[in-house]
């Protein structure tokens, strides 16, 4: 079983700021270079900046900043031996075709291969607590108007089979019990569980650019592309996540 | 004016100042004054939107003002979201992975 709390903003090494996707839809880019990085700052104990211009000048299917999907920047990643520094090759937010420059930088991370892991909560947050934080591919409908707290929406307020923001999952809990006072003497309220999402909105938007959604009811189809990279042998060590 | 008419929500005058401090917060400027009004249009739809999603609601989220409460649904979503993934995007099944460790095929 996993634990019961899961936060790898916790971990050395992780980077805690939240990156601002501007007008560029390259959310896909930079929730796959937010996993690399976690992992690299797990396994390799290294924190790293890779470059989300990278993902977004040189994907194959050349969406640039009109989209693209967070299998397709790990492809990227694969098909250039790696991502060159945020430092060396810096976040534009802007897209030119044809443009590319992946071959003149040296690269500070790369991957082994990438998978994606089933569409079971219990089971990624598994995966999650053991191996890192995992990019997921979200409803963002809710997210306009979020501010703070736990989303639990609805089917019908948030449609899990429409999946159109990737973001990154960094951890789980729940939510203390809290009290209610009523005539009757009071109730207790159930705590409820949820996830921790890194968005690519910035830090001046949700929970310092964090969300919080609903744990086990499929929120906004949180399960439909559970995605990330691999970076060693699957035989490496499990680490664990900071509670 | 329709809009105050049928929404919950702030009234003029309020929605005045809440719009002021909305600009004041994120930087806000319009091109002219037709735009401003369209904007303040968007912001108080957003701002009723942002209530009922609070009511339905079923876990401790807040909804409110935000970075984004001068766009449409659909400008937010060309902006800040991806291309839609269709069911067909996809020529692969779920059986692809989960790790070796895990029974992966």
């Amino acid at each position: 079983l996993p634990p019961s709390t899961c936060d790898w903003r916790k971990q050395e090494y992780i980077i805690k700021s939240v990156r601002d996707q501007k007008n560029c839809n390259c959310c896909w880019a930079i929730a796959a270079a937010g996993n690399v990085e976690a992992l690299w700052a797990i396994e390799q104990r290294t924190s790293v900046e890779v470059s989300v211009q990278q993902l977004v000048d040189c994907d194959r299917c050349g969406g640039g900043c009109t989209g693209g999907f967070v299998w397709d920047a790990f492809m990227t990643v694969l098909n250039y031996s790696g991502l060159a520094s945020e430092k060396k090759y810096p976040f534009k937010g802007t897209f030119k075709p044809h443009q590319c420059r992946a071959n003149n930088f040296k690269k500070v991370a790369w991957i082994r291969d990438f998978i994606m892991l089933q569409d079971n909560e219990q089971l990624i947050a598994q995966y999650l607590a053991i191996h890192g934080p995992i990019t997921v591919t979200i409803n963002s409908k809710l997210l306009q108007q979020y501010r703070k707290g736990v989303i639990k929406p609805t089917p019908d307020t948030c449609d899990p089979r429409f999946v159109n923001h990737s973001v990154l999952l960094m951890g789980f809990g729940q939510t203390k019990r809290t009290w209610t006072e009523t005539r009757q003497g009071g109730t207790q309220g159930r705590p409820i569980p949820y996830w921790i999402l890194k968005n690519s909105w910035g830090p001046n938007w949700g929970e310092e650019g964090y969300f919080r959604l609903h744990r086990g009811s499929n929120a906004c189809g949180i399960t439909k592309y559970p995605f990330t990279a691999r970076l060693g042998k699957s035989t490496v060590r499990p680490v664990h996540c900071p509670p | 004016t329709s809009l105050m008419a049928q929404a919950p929500g702030p009234l003029p005058q309020e929605l005045k100042e809440v719009f002021t401090r909305f600009q004041v917060r994120y930087n806000r400027s319009y091109a002219n004054p037709a735009e401003l009004a369209r904007r303040v249009d968007i912001f108080a739809r957003n701002l009723a939107r942002a209530q009922q999603l609070q009511d339905k609601d079923l876990g401790t989220a807040e909804f409110g003002v935000t970075p984004f409460s001068d766009l449409t649904e659909e400008e937010f979503g060309q902006m800040y979201g991806h291309q839609q993934v269709p069911a067909t995007a996809l020529h692969m099944s779920r059986q692809v992975g989960f790790g070796p460790e895990a029974g992966e095929k």
